[in-house]
Parts: structure tokens; C-alpha cells; sequence
């Protein structure tokens, strides 16, 4: 195992599973997929939201999607609950 | 587009909204407005009306929260979250909310509430959101939107006609139905033989005939009558009123519902009101009137309330002596109730239900009974 240092806690990780639960139907119990990164299903629900809002479908996290993810919007969900 | 799943869409075109509490970023008319014309957004290319309702339980409860508002959907402080809404259905259904930690403004510089109602109501009618990042209906709140400009996409435009079709008429056919049209059943019917009105009144040489949340315009160059919403004139008006009468004087109409009336200048209404009735000189044991009309020639306003009735005199602008006086002792054969009158033609006319007496004041009798609707030319 890599030393399991701190998990440095990644405020835009944070950021991101709460826009991907709220308005991308991820269901909460991802929360520690979400955190280790390499979950398929994060990075499918990022190329999804990546789409919707007419990003560069990456699945990463790029600056791009960042600054979506934290202008204001309507709280409905963008896929449907 | 995209709409709810499942579908959910009203099952009626004609829907009620009503504004619960207002915002203080901005003034309760900035808030009136600001609604006002996001509906008209979606009544212009849809055959949906909306007419405003002040208590109860509207098909649209419009609202301003902070953080947990009671729909298990917390507002998150100021940023991101800024509304939210309901699809089509009862009780929260249909419902749009506010954030009320952001800054709401009438212009770009904080958050636009016209812009964001537009969206917000385009969720309550139906829609959800579109991947277009041109259409209202993108989730993503966009401050650089023309506002003087505003204009809704085909894709928003498509979307809403999915559900509800185009509007019934197109711009350049008349405004007055060249034939009889079955009204819609929640419409009066000018030809319903029991039709009664809610208050009538002269206006600048027309007449008004209010029933509901609609009234028919009867003017000197038009032989059939135009029919329209209230609210498509005076959107901050009430529907079911009590009374309306003309001062000439003034060049206004009063509008009367409940303790309250209103003042207004073609379209416009005045600033100060509503104000109480009681501002007027009736006394506190008059909830509200029945009926009001003015005489143009005496410059006198009579106001009718169950079986009595007062008398205002516009020169000197306070309510006569000696009132209330029985209509059934000054106005023999009219009543029990008025609901509506008016004065024409040197007549008193008096609607009651379906019954509208003439009366001539001077020979101080009814001279003709006749339908309510007589004037409409059925």
C-alpha cells in the first residue's frame, strides 16, 4: 500500500460528488469511490455532466468543468430522478 | 428539450398563480413585474393564461426560502443553488422557490429574478433541462443574457409546444372571434342565459363586463364584444371583484374586492393603492360593496352594499349625509341584491343574477327588466 498518509481531503472532489449526487442521479453511497478517483462510474457521471453542459468530454476534472460546476444554476436535477 | 419523466403537464390551460411572500433585495412591484412578464414568456407561444390569485392555494405557489424551506430540497446559502421548481401537479407540484441568499436584482448586477422565474416556471409547466446552452431551460445561470433582448429559443419554444401546443390564435387574426367560440368550460359564456357579472362599468366611453377572472369590452366601433383575461390589462388586479365604477372627473375606474380598491388610468394602475373602503367614509360594518355606479351629469358615485346604499359626491370628494338609505325605498323594483350597475343613457341600470332592471331616475321607477347579457349582443 502506498503510506496512507492523510487523505488530503480534496475540496474539489467534495464539490464534484455533491454536483454529480445532486444533479446527476450519483447515488450517495459513492462517497468513497468518489474520493479514490479511479472509480468508473465517477468518471462516467463526469463525462455525462461533461456533456450535458456542453464541456470537453475528459471525465477529469479540468478547470473547465470546475468553473461550471461553480457557477449558480437551477437546483432541479439535470437527468431524471 | 427535455421534459419531466413520466411527463407530468397541466390538464388545463388556464392556471393560477400567487405570489406568497416576496423577497426585500427588491420591490414587491420589481417582484409583481418580474413575474408578470416571465409568464407572458410562456403564454406567448402556448395556449396557457395565468391569472394571479392573493390567497389560497394557486396552481403556482411562488416563494422566497433560505437553506431547509420544508421540501427536503435545502437552498445552499448564496451561489450555485439559486431556484428550483416542481413539475406540473398538485399541491407542491408546480411550485417554484427562491433562494433568498442570493441577491436579487432587476438588472444583471446580482441575480435576475425575471430571468430566473422564466426558467423556473418553464419546470412548473413541464420542462426540464436542455443540454442547449442557448435555451432558457439550461440548467446553468448565464449573467450575461440580453435582457432587453430576451427572447426564448426554438429548442425552449419547441419544448413547451410539445406539451401544450402553439397559441390558439395566430397575431394577425382578430382579436375578436369572427365566429361564436365554445368557450374553454372554466370560461363564461356571453351567451349563457344565466350569465350574471361581478361589476360593470363605463370606461371612457366603453363598458366593461367583469365575471371571473376575465371581462367583456363592449366599445362604440366594434358590434361584437372583445373578451379578455383581466390580468392581460391589470395584471395586479384580483379576478371575481365586487364593483367598478368611472370618475370622470379623474378619467380613472375604481376597482372594488373586499375592503380593498383600486384606482386606474387606462391600464395603469395608480400608485397608493389598493387602499381600504373605509378611506371612502363607509363604516367599519361594511366588509365590502356589491355594486357602484357613477352619474356623470349629478357628479355623484352611489355605492351599493346588501340592501342599502350611499351616495359620494365627487365635488366635494367625502361621502353625503343622511346614508345609507334602502335601496327598496329610493329604487322601487330593483334588488333584492345588486351585483353590478351602471348609468347610460340617463338610466340607472341594475344587474341582479341574470335580471338587469332599467331604471329611470327620474320617474323613479324600473322601466324595462332584461337580461344581464343584453348588452353583449349574444
Amino acid at each position: 500500500y502506498p503510506l496512507a498518509g492523510a487523505v488530503k481531503k480534496d475540496s474539489n472532489m467534495d464539490l464534484v460528488q455533491q454536483y454529480l449526487e445532486k444533479y446527476y442521479n450519483l447515488a450517495n453511497g459513492m462517497k468513497q469511490l468518489v474520493r479514490r478517483k479511479d472509480s468508473i462510474t465517477v468518471g462516467k457521471k463526469i463525462k455525462e455532466m461533461q456533456k450535458f453542459l456542453g464541456l470537453e468530454v475528459t471525465g477529469n476534472l479540468d478547470s473547465n468543468t470546475l468553473e461550471v460546476i461553480r457557477k449558480p444554476r437551477c437546483g432541479v436535477p439535470d437527468v431524471g430522478h | 428539450f427535455a421534459t419531466f419523466p413520466g411527463l407530468p403537464k397541466w390538464r388545463k390551460t388556464h392556471l393560477t398563480y400567487r405570489i406568497v411572500n416576496y423577497t426585500l433585495d427588491l420591490s414587491r412591484d420589481a417582484v409583481d413585474a418580474a413575474i408578470e412578464k416571465a409568464l407572458k414568456v410562456w403564454e406567448e407561444v402556448t395556449p396557457l393564461t395565468f391569472s394571479r390569485i392573493y390567497e389560497g392555494e394557486a396552481d403556482i405557489m411562488i416563494s422566497f426560502a433560505v437553506r431547509e424551506h420544508g421540501d427536503f430540497a435545502p437552498f445552499d446559502g448564496p451561489g450555485a443553488t439559486v431556484a428550483h421548481a416542481y413539475a406540473p401537479g398538485p399541491g407542491i407540484y408546480g411550485d417554484v422557490h427562491f433562494d433568498d441568499d442570493e441577491q436579487w436584482t432587476e438588472d444583471t448586477s446580482g441575480t435576475n429574478l425575471f430571468l430566473s422565474a422564466a426558467h423556473e416556471l418553464g419546470h412548473s409547466l413541464g420542462l426540464f433541462h436542455s443540454d442547449n446552452p442557448e435555451a432558457l431551460m439550461y440548467p446553468v445561470y448565464n449573467p450575461r443574457t440580453d435582457l432587453a433582448r430576451f427572447r426564448l429559443s426554438q429548442d425552449d419554444v419547441n419544448g413547451i409546444q410539445s406539451l401544450y401546443g402553439p397559441p390558439p390564435a395566430s397575431p394577425d387574426e382578430p382579436m375578436v372571434p369572427t365566429k361564436f367560440i365554445p368557450p374553454a368550460p372554466q370560461m363564461p359564456s356571453l351567451c349563457d342565459p344565466a350569465l350574471s357579472f361581478d361589476a360593470v362599468s363605463t370606461l371612457r366611453g366603453e363598458i366593461l363586463f367583469f365575471k371571473d377572472s376575465y371581462f367583456w369590452r363592449k366599445t362604440p366601433w366594434n358590434h361584437k364584444p372583445e373578451f379578455h383575461l383581466i390580468s392581460t390589462f391589470w395584471p395586479a388586479l384580483p379576478s371575481e371583484l365586487d364593483a367598478a365604477c368611472e370618475s370622470y372627473s379623474k378619467d380613472m375606474v375604481f376597482i372594488f374586492k373586499g375592503n380593498k380598491f383600486w384606482a386606474t388610468r387606462g391600464n395603469e394602475i395608480q400608485a397608493g393603492y389598493p387602499r381600504g373602503i373605509h378611506t371612502l367614509g363607509f363604516p367599519p360594518t361594511v366588509r365590502k360593496i356589491d355594486a357602484a355606479l357613477s352619474d356623470k351629469e349629478k357628479k355623484k358615485t352611489y355605492f351599493f352594499a346588501e340592501d342599502k346604499y350611499w351616495r359620494y359626491d365627487e365635488n366635494r370628494q367625502s361621502m353625503e349625509k343622511g346614508f345609507p338609505r334602502l335601496i327598496a325605498d329610493d329604487f322601487p323594483g330593483v334588488g333584492p341584491k345588486v351585483d353590478a350597475a351602471l348609468q347610460a343613457f340617463g338610466f340607472f341600470y341594475f344587474f341582479s343574477g341574470s335580471s338587469q332592471f332599467q331604471f329611470d331616475p327620474n320617474a323613479k321607477k324600473v322601466t324595462h327588466i332584461l337580461r344581464s347579457n343584453n348588452w353583449l349582443k349574444c
